[in-house]
């Protein structure tokens, strides 16, 4: 009967064997690490899953090449906007898209290694005022821009050769729209959150505004993570990077809200909050797993549906966890460090 | 979460909202 409760979060519990450390690779030459993915890679019939990095001014493929050993393949050289956020492609393979801007996103690029003339390529997608980026099934893209006067909300779809083909606009909200998730087993509906903290839900399809639903304002700025649809209700994971601390709820970092589509009515379903003396979070997320980079520079890794941290992973010695990402398939967190050392974890 | 927190539930919301939504 209790909508949404504090699960108490004892450090002693944390189980720290839930993470093991599989291999790490280590950027000699970076010293500004800002973003760290995955992406499926084909060459010569075989396709592996490879580590993508990204520092300001460069982004690297790196492939297995020895269990536990990683090496690196190809580095793109950017020009003078620097790399921002990789933005994962789901169910790609050979292309790497990439946000760059100073404070907000002036760029979307692809990048891309042709085999024809052994050479790598960069394919520019899309430039603006870009307030929001999410890679989609099918090889699409999804942004939200602002010009002065209007918003657009704009689906590109990508070739393999990275040309982007036709866009599709959807009916933009009133409000900036700051993050989308594709909504799970429904495939022509995606959601948004804006900045006056609402969910919008789109039809891919025709490109309709169906609905938006008041989120509360107890968290202000929500983040949308991932969405899905079960029994006539409609599941959005939200992260709350700017909650305050209450008595009753804690320190919220991550919940489950369940809204009624057809009366935007919503009920908080799970609720996970910080570690107990933490603060501070940059958020991640993949099926029922979140991860987050704290403050003290320690990673925090929820399970969503129990709503308890799961793992704490200390601040390494060598200096402070920057990153957290979970790798596009299996249960691999991808933690980095500023030195451009990414260690990827077992979870 | 029921009915009597959220309202009448619909199984086909999407598309319910789809024909009423402005094209």
């Amino acid at each position: 009967d209790i909508a949404e409760h504090l699960t108490p979060v004892l450090l002693d519990d944390l189980r720290e064997e839930s993470l093991q450390l599989v291999s790490k690779l280590k950027d000699s030459s970076s010293s500004c690490a800002v973003d760290v993915s995955t992406v499926w890679w084909e060459a010569a019939g075989s396709r592996e899953l490879c580590v993508v990095t990204a520092c300001e001014s460069f982004v690297s493929l790196w492939k297995p090449l020895a269990p536990h050993c990683w090496g690196k393949v190809y580095t793109w050289q950017l020009g003078e906007i620097p790399v921002i956020q990789l933005v994962p492609l789901p169910d790609t393979c050979n292309l790497v898209c990439i946000a760059l801007g100073d404070l907000e996103i002036g760029e979307i690029r692809l990048l891309l290694y042709s085999s024809e003339n052994d050479s790598l390529k960069q394919s520019l997608v899309k430039t603006g005022n870009i307030k929001a980026v999410l890679g989609l099934r099918d090889r699409r893209l999804v942004s939200s821009s602002r010009t002065r006067q209007e918003q657009q909300v704009e689906i590109v779809s990508l070739s393999e050769t990275g040309r982007t083909r036709d866009g599709q606009t959807l009916m933009p909200p009133e409000e900036t729209v700051l993050a989308f998730a594709e909504v799970e087993g429904m495939r022509d509906a995606l959601v948004g959150t804006t900045a006056v903290n609402s969910i919008v839900v789109w039809n891919l399809k025709t490109g309709q505004l169906l609905k938006k639903m008041h989120v509360g304002y107890s968290y202000p700025t929500s983040i949308c993570h991932r969405a899905y649809s079960d029994s006539g209700l409609l599941f959005v994971v939200l992260s709350h990077p700017h909650a305050k601390e209450s008595e009753c709820c804690g320190n919220p970092a991550f919940r489950v809200i369940a809204f009624n589509p057809r009366t935007a009515r919503s009920r908080g379903v799970v609720f996970s909050s910080l570690p107990p003396g933490h603060a501070g979070r940059q958020g991640d997320v993949t099926g029922a797993s979140a991860a987050a980079v704290l403050t003290s520079g320690a990673i925090a890794v929820w399970d969503l549906l129990l709503g308890q941290c799961t793992a704490l992973l200390p601040p390494d010695p060598a200096g402070p966890w920057a990153l957290a990402r979970w790798a596009t398939t299996g249960a691999c967190l991808l933690a980095g460090q500023r030195d451009g050392t990414i260690s990827l974890y077992r979870y | 979460c029921s009915e009597s927190d959220l309202g009448p539930i619909s199984l086909n919301w999407f598309e319910e909202l789809s024909a009423e939504a402005p094209p």
